[in-house]
């Protein structure tokens, strides 16, 4: 997370540490899901062959602690069909389900987080908090869970943020992004998989709506988020009892 | 003479009949049925030639050494005198016919032509019975001593109860050292009853009725037995046992009461000395179907179904609980409870108890909790308890816009199960909550 800043016991109880390739994050739904993003699995530029354990934490804000709470066995990888490990410039279907092996018990620092039901979670200018265990503004990844607060920043701002960096990522309608070009505040490498969430002030709860996916850099503009609306049904579907 | 072969009847015709029958003819025809039987005859013909006293052509009949009539004539004339319909009736197995003719039958110069006679005869039973109806017992001249039975062609005797026919076939001694009874009901005398009974008498008379009803002895007046002032029946004892237990001996005049000897099985030994006058005794029995105690509950959850008045052998009782209530004999619960009455009088099983329906530890709930309200710990039936979840982290799944405290409350019911009243058996599930952080992330400074 750059220009964030230590979260609390608490503050995000549904933040997931993943160490598959690498460090990475996720997001509790129910008491046995883990949502993350599918390029901490299956991770671009990486020979689609290679099979790394999957180890999946929760309940602390210190990577040491969290680490000790033991990690939770995953029965079940789940990615989505969309998702093109092969192709670098595009994260669409950037998403994936972990489910665990056994129910977790849930408590003030192990919480799900909710799943969005509307479009308004996607206003521009809404203000969202991404969460991470992922690389800092010092560029050393950081012991304890950070966050930042985004803004969803307009898609024509950062549709041509992206041409006048004559870059070809695809920015699909299956994502949206969020940051400020003035403010050094961003997600980071480390964060992938974390979720980025709102408030949701009427029906008093939390709603995570985006998935940490892709950006150019750290800091030096927008981050690039998986809209989480879009999957809902896919999730629901995969996860289908709940 | 003819002898006629030994069959049950026949005929006996005149010479040449129907046509005329000779002249100086003389024949005698032994009629003979079997032993045990009589000769009946009857003329179905006649026509012989008349004469004052039947002095020409005459028949004659006789039979045990009498003549029962000498015949002539013709059926309907009033000359000489013919037999008519008359039925000629021997008392032993044989009878004779004798047919005589003279040397003519003229009449005023003329002759005659007699047919002669058609008569038919059969074997009538011999009652040899009948001679014994209105002679005494003793006489020797009777035929049995106690009863005659006549059939066919014969009789025999049999003897009361309580005596035995002899080798000769007639005459009855006292035996009832096992007279048996086993009809439900009936009468037991001492022998000759209401008369004096014989001397040296061992009569042993067993009623011997099926299990599961008793026998009841009524005696009936007169009742007399030899006795003595001072010692205890010392000349004839009547001793009556109870499946084999004695219950009582009687002797004197005293009637005994109503005995309920509370048995199916009784025998009544009844012992003379060589001499007395004394009447004897008559009793009838009767069984009831034994009865079993009224069954009484041990406690006061326990139910006797359509509870009788009173119980009978094969009777039966359900016993059932109220409800919340278990059927419990020892230590084992019952879904049912019959008891029967059995032929001793006794219930083939203990009434059982009723123990209260103990649901047991509520489950646990996943993600949640239980807690009484009702006696804390204690599961039995109609005993509550109210789940709930660990909130805030879970929240109770209910449906159709139900209240948590309705899904959650959960009551131990007559089946022993925890109920809830509109999912039955089913738990109630806690479902994580989602975005609820207990500490979430607070700005401050603007």
């Amino acid at each position: 997370i750059i220009g964030g800043q230590k979260a609390k016991m608490g503050n995000f109880p549904w933040q997931a540490f993943t160490n598959v390739h690498g460090r990475g994050g996720g997001a509790l739904l129910g008491d046995r899901w883990i949502l993350t993003a599918a390029h901490t699995l299956r991770p671009k530029e990486v020979d689609a062959h290679t099979n790394a354990t999957v180890d999946v934490f929760l309940g602390h804000t210190n990577v040491e602690e969290i680490m000790k709470l033991a990690n939770h066995p995953v029965r079940r990888v789940i990615i989505h069909p969309e998702y093109r490990q092969e192709d670098s410039n595009n994260f669409e279907g950037d998403i994936a389900l972990l489910e665990l092996e056994n129910s977790v018990t849930l408590g003030p620092s192990l919480l799900p987080i909710c799943l969005p039901d509307n479009e308004t979670f996607y206003e521009t200018g809404l203000v969202g908090y991404v969460s991470g265990f992922g690389i800092t503004e010092e560029q050393k990844i950081s012991h304890d869970l950070r966050f930042v607060r985004l803004p969803v920043a307009r898609r024509e701002l950062c549709e041509s943020w992206l041409r006048r960096k004559d870059r070809k990522d695809v920015f699909s309608e299956n994502m949206f992004c969020a940051g400020d070009t003035t403010r050094k505040q961003d997600s980071c490498q480390g964060d992938s998989g974390g979720v980025f969430v709102v408030r949701d002030k009427k029906n008093d709860r939390w709603v995570a709506t985006g998935i940490v996916s892709w950006g150019i850099e750290c800091g030096q503009g927008y981050g690039f988020y998986t809209k989480l609306l879009n999957y809902v049904d896919w999730i629901k579907k995969e996860m289908q009892e709940e | 003479s003819i002898p006629t072969r030994q069959k049950l009847f026949g005929e006996v015709t005149s010479p040449l009949y129907p046509k005329p029958y000779p002249n100086n003819f003389e024949t005698t025809t032994v009629i003979t049925v079997p032993v045990g039987y009589r000769v009946k005859l009857v003329f179905w013909q006649f026509d012989l030639e008349p004469s004052e006293g039947c002095f020409y052509d005459y028949v004659k009949i006789s039979a045990d050494k009498k003549t029962l009539g000498r015949f002539c004539g013709q059926l309907g004339s009033p000359l000489g005198n013919p037999p008519g319909k008359k039925e000629f009736m021997s008392q032993g197995n044989k009878m004779l016919l004798t047919f005589h003719t003279d040397f003519s039958n003229e009449e005023n110069g003329t002759i005659v032509f007699y047919k002669g006679f058609l008569a038919y005869y059969q074997a009538v039973d011999l009652d040899e019975c009948a001679s014994q109806h209105n002679s005494p017992e003793e006489s020797p001249q009777r035929l049995c001593q106690h009863l005659c039975h006549n059939y066919l062609g014969s009789y025999f005797c049999s003897c009361r109860p309580g005596y035995e026919l002899q080798k000769d076939r007639r005459s009855c001694q006292a035996e009832c050292s096992s007279e048996l009874f086993t009809e439900p009901s009936g009468y037991i005398s001492s022998l000759e009853y209401p008369r004096p009974y014989p001397p040296d008498l061992r009569c042993n008379y067993s009623i011997r009725v099926e299990r599961g009803l008793t026998i009841q002895l009524k005696f009936l007046e007169p009742f007399e037995i030899d006795d003595h002032q001072q010692v205890h029946c010392p000349y004839d004892q009547l001793q009556i046992y109870a499946s084999g237990r004695n219950i009582r001996e009687f002797c004197g005049r005293q009637r005994p009461s109503h005995i309920d000897t509370g048995s199916n099985a009784v025998d009544l030994l009844f012992f003379t000395d060589e001499s007395g006058d004394s009447r004897g005794w008559k009793l009838h029995y009767t069984t009831e179907v034994i009865k079993c105690p009224q069954p009484k509950t041990l406690d006061m959850f326990t139910i006797i179904q359509d509870l009788q008045p009173q119980y009978e052998f094969r009777d039966y009782f359900i016993a059932t609980c109220k409800q919340g209530y278990q059927l419990i004999e020892g230590n084992e619960a019952l879904l049912s409870f019959t008891a029967v009455c059995q032929d001793d009088g006794t219930w083939h099983r203990a009434m059982p108890r009723c123990r209260i329906k103990d649901c047991g530890q509520p489950r646990s709930l996943p993600n949640g909790a239980f807690s009484y309200t009702t006696t804390v710990g204690v599961n039995t039936y109609q005993a509550r308890i109210q789940y709930y979840c660990r909130e805030p982290y879970y929240k109770m799944q209910t449906r159709g816009g139900r209240s948590e405290a309705e899904r959650g409350l959960y009551t131990c019911t007559a089946q022993g199960i925890w109920k809830n009243e509109l999912e039955g058996e089913k738990l109630p599930r806690c479902l994580p909550v989602c975005g609820k952080p207990v500490n979430p992330v607070e700005q401050k400074q603007r």
